[in-house]
């Protein structure tokens, strides 16, 4: 496709996924392999085609569970526990649902399992046998003492009391994850060695040997914690990796993007201040300043961003803005989309176009500024939602309220 | 709170620098 600065032209083709996945099969060995997954890329094998509007529906499920959890998040361990009880099991999300996944190994010798990725939590878990309770999944259950490596962590040990939620049994310390929507991970605390690539081979990692598990996690062996707290992979390899991760999202379902600890940057990689917050421990907190569509700044004044926030989130599909933030948006790209013939709204979008008949599409860019100046241009591939070709929504949502 | 989802962040190198409390984001990215 072509670019200006105010618009994108792509070939209309172009927007639909590819049913092939064009990833090589041998990738960089110092990074992890990203994929979407339900994709043709995705080690997991595909069941059902995705249902696009349940997933906007979980996506606005796992928003309303941030929701909550931050705005209860004084006494953490007690909101987890009421976390249940508040939300309905139909609107509660799940911290599983996130789309990217990766191929991690456990254990020695090491075993392979596909966990999804995701920044918005501390705990990496997988499901173990013996399991009291676990959903299917594609890979064998991880057997712990059929790997020389395996640890218990004992109930007295500091490294039990960094987990949230904990209890004890026979002297070894147990975790429970629970999410707002009754997903849960439940099981042994222990370590193991942890094999991300060849040359990242990371003894003593501590995680989640779940024997009770249940939620949206697909068939999933279990996740990858890459948040903010102690326990999660990015704290405990710290001093390996000097504090820096990175991935990069495929555009595409049937393309792949990589997962990499360490190292530097990029040199085109502009940078804006990450606000962390010790009331809300995990998450990765960055200042929105601005929005620009088709190359010219909304008229949005900075405190509809500073009164609410905004984090960056892996798992969290569409970008949620404040309310009033949203309607200019709204209102800026649909003045520049009027050649097109509008559809109907689609569960959380509501800003839908009709590219029946059109041999390429020309769509405004849409660029969101950060603290610093950092400024990140969408890809064409994130500002429309494309159902088919009669259906391609704008991208974004709006909160229900402006402190949300 | 705003979210900055997933399909937002394709295609860019996204870069968290824990050790100097920064976020970073690179274009074209995923090659």
């Amino acid at each position: 496709g072509r670019e200006t600065e105010s618009r994108h032209v792509v070939s209309v083709r172009s927007l639909l996924p590819g049913s092939v996945c064009s990833s090589p099969r041998d990738s960089n060995p110092f990074m992890l392999k990203v994929v979407h997954r339900h994709g043709p890329c995705s080690p997991l094998t595909p069941g059902q085609k995705p249902d696009y509007t349940e997933l906007l529906s979980q996506d606005q499920a796992r928003v309303n569970w941030l929701h909550h959890w931050i705005s209860t998040s004084s006494n953490q361990k007690s909101t987890r526990a009421s976390l249940a009880a508040n939300i309905p099991a139909s609107s509660g999300g799940s911290i599983g649902t996130g789309n990217y996944v990766v191929n991690v190994g456990f254990g020695t010798p090491t075993k392979e399992f596909t966990v999804v990725f995701d920044t918005g939590s501390d705990l990496t878990w997988i499901q173990c046998s013996p399991c009291r309770s676990c959903y299917p999944q594609q890979q064998q259950l991880f057997d712990p003492s059929r790997s020389s490596t395996y640890s218990n962590i004992s109930c007295n040990s500091p490294k039990c009391s960094q987990l949230d939620s904990s209890s004890c049994l026979a002297g070894r310390c147990r975790y429970e994850v629970d999410y707002g929507d009754k997903s849960q991970s439940e099981g042994f605390f222990g370590s193991d060695t942890l094999t991300l690539t060849p040359s990242d081979v990371l003894p003593n990692f501590l995680f989640g040997c779940g024997d009770q598990n249940k939620g949206l996690f697909g068939q999933a062996a279990g996740l990858l914690g890459l948040g903010r707290q102690p326990v999660s992979l990015v704290s405990q390899l710290k001093s390996k990796y000097g504090g820096v991760f990175s991935y990069c999202l495929p555009s595409t379902s049937s393309s792949s993007g990589y997962l990499k600890l360490g190292g530097g940057a990029p040199s085109n990689v502009n940078f804006t201040p990450m606000r962390a917050s010790s009331s809300q421990p995990s998450f990765y907190f960055l200042d929105l300043v601005a929005i620009e569509v088709g190359g010219k700044q909304l008229p949005i004044s900075q405190t509809v961003f500073s009164n609410a926030g905004t984090l960056l989130d892996s798992g969290t599909v569409i970008t949620r803005l404040p309310p009033s933030a949203y309607a200019a948006l709204r209102s800026r790209f649909r003045q520049l989309m009027t050649m097109y013939k509008m559809a109907p709204p689609q569960s959380i979008l509501d800003t839908c176009y009709d590219f029946t008949g059109n041999d390429t599409v020309s769509v405004p860019t849409v660029a969101l500024v950060f603290g610093g100046g950092a400024t990140l241009n969408v890809d064409f591939t994130g500002i429309l939602y494309v159902f088919n070709m009669s259906q391609a929504c704008l991208a974004f949502a709006g909160n229900d309220d402006a402190s949300d | 709170v705003g979210i900055i989802g997933n399909v937002q962040q394709k295609r860019f190198d996204v870069v968290y620098d824990i050790t100097n409390s920064r976020i970073g984001f690179g274009a074209n990215g995923c090659s």
